[in-house]
């Protein structure tokens, strides 16, 4: 189990390194287990540093830098995995406009890569402008969710205010 | 394996039959606070196996069935179907020699849950480890829920430790 | 004390109660102590019911809900001690536009009633378009943060594309 | 009282004296991820005498002086000053005699911090009281830091009714 632990922490970290760098457009990040020389009973800290800015733990950095960092760190391990599917509740909420850019370009490339489909939840207009096909949830019963199929042209931006 | 569509009837707000179409590439799922988008999250979970009631923000597994409006009463079961195309033949070997894999799980109000793959009654364990083969399942990286992202950054070194060996 | 825990309570549901209403355009909602006898001992729990929906736990709401039902709770606290100064850090980055429109309006009538000036950090348009005025931190520099006042008509848009 | 104007001088990564006019009704401050926005929010409840580094995100109060970047060397000293009017005579007693209140907290590096009010030196405890006098104070519903909602709604209920009894 050790050992397995460590080969599995090499691999996430190495993905890791290049995603941050990637979501980053820049600066520089890795993991370090530390707090005990049994990697079994290690804690796992992040150190990062965002492009033009000084290394520090995941703690002291900005909401939306703490955010892509674990995107960053969630991708790494799912690139150890690669799954047929992958679904996103609103991860992207407290990104900036040029975060959810390369957000968005990451998960095209890793649909790409590894043939994922993507379930992505969210209510940034980025975000829907740069899927492939919009579903609507509406509840103008309440309480009762319907499903229904959004034009990504006009309809996406629309959706929201309407079905509000 | 590749997922082609999901289906729920009488889960959470889903009380009606609803047909959602996974394709290829980015699909985006939008709507008002309230409206049903983490139901949908939580049905996929669901179907995969997810055991814990507190995972699915309820108390009770029964808490996922239609719990009725001021119009409409309560359902008594909740079902959701996955619908898998496997012609890569890369399933676990009893569930191997078909093209299409339908995997469904039903729970019946006091009585429980009972899984379905193609029709043919499996254990949960099955289910489970169908998924699990295919690195995805209930608690696998590939299922990122509301709040997830943030637990993340509040969690303790030694939480996300744990985090990394579950997904090893 | 624990008089001085009850009577806060109470003024404080009766704030809750009635800003749930406005913040929901509905339903209703209401504060508990719950988990012992003794008030100084309790748990506080919240029971909400979004409009058209059954009443339940704070837990089983929405990611939006939540947050608006925790928006309450703040500006009720907020309300019973109203200071002369409010500051929001990205406190509707979880909510939809019509919710974003109602927490704004909120925010208006407690800024009139209170003489309350309110600093408002936010990545939402909306929000953004309801302020009476708008700085922009910039970092042109990397690492160093300057602040610049925001022509609310145009610019106040293009900040957030221009500054990424 | 009524809050005029921040001024923030070395504390973060605002290094260049910074000046916030705070004007009547709502303001709102904005731009991208990482430029500085929640220390903004940080120095006003530093100046008001948050005692505690890790509510500042930092492990030691030093770390609230610019730390320097890759062109400039780090500070040895933050400074930030509110300004306050006082014409309708709220404050509390010993500060009650002029329209205007400017109140300074600096940061000396290895030796701690000073508060002045109106250029004259005074105790934390003074700063703290003045600021909870008019409701307000680093641990009041009125500041609320970002991730602070998300905080109240994973919160224990037993956690929930201290923030309350707090705020009475
Ligand atoms: N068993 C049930 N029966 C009927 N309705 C339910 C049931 N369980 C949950 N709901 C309803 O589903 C709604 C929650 O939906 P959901 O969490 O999917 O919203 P959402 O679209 O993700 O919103 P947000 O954008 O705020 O995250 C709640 O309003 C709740 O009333
Ligand atoms: N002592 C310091 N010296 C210099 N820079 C610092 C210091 N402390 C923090 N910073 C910088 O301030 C930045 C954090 O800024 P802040 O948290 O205000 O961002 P923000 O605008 O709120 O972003 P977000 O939208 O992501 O919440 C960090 O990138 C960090 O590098
Ligand atoms: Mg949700
Ligand atoms: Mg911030």
């Amino acid at each position: 189990a050790r050992d397995r632990l460590l080969s599995a922490f090499d691999t996430v970290n190495a993905h890791f390194q290049s995603l941050f760098t990637r979501l980053f457009n820049g600066g520089a990040a890795y993991l370090k287990l530390i707090e005990a020389d049994d990697p079994l009973q290690s804690g796992l800290e992040i150190y990062a540093q965002p492009p033009g800015k000084k290394t520090s733990v995941l703690s002291l950095l900005s909401g939306g830098e703490q955010t892509l960092t674990s995107i960053a760190l969630i991708f790494a391990m799912f690139l150890t995995n690669p799954a047929p599917i992958c679904v996103l509740d609103e991860v992207d909420a407290p990104l900036d406009e040029s975060n959810v850019d390369r957000y968005c370009m990451l998960l095209e490339k890793i649909s790409e890569e590894c043939d994922t489909r993507f379930l992505v939840i969210t209510h940034h207009r980025m975000t829907m402008a740069r899927m492939d096909r919009l579903y609507g949830v509406t509840m103008s019963e309440k309480g009762v969710s319907q499903l229904v199929s959004v034009d990504l042209k006009q309809h996406a931006l629309d959706l929201e205010d309407q079905a509000a | 394996v590749q997922f082609n569509r999901l289906r729920l009837t009488g889960f959470k707000s889903f009380v009606e039959h609803t047909e959602l179409e996974i394709g290829k590439g980015l699909t985006g799922i939008i709507g008002p606070n309230g409206c049903g988008k983490s139901n949908i999250v939580e049905a996929i979970r669901w179907a995969m196996g997810e055991n814990s009631p507190k995972r699915m923000r309820s108390s009770d597994m029964d808490d996922v069935i239609f719990a009725g409006t001021e119009r409409r009463p309560a359902r008594n079961t909740a079902e959701v179907t996955l619908l898998l195309d496997n012609s890569d033949r890369t399933a676990p070997a009893e569930l191997n020699d078909s093209d299409e894999l339908e995997i469904s799980r039903k729970i019946e109000r006091d009585v429980g849950s009972t899984y379905k793959v193609n029709g043919k009654n499996v254990r949960m364990r099955d289910v489970q480890l169908l998924f699990a083969d295919s690195s995805v399942g209930a608690h696998s990286p590939a299922l990122v829920s509301q709040g997830r992202v943030s637990d993340m950054i509040n969690a303790k070194p030694t939480q996300r430790r744990m985090v990394l060996e579950e997904a090893a």
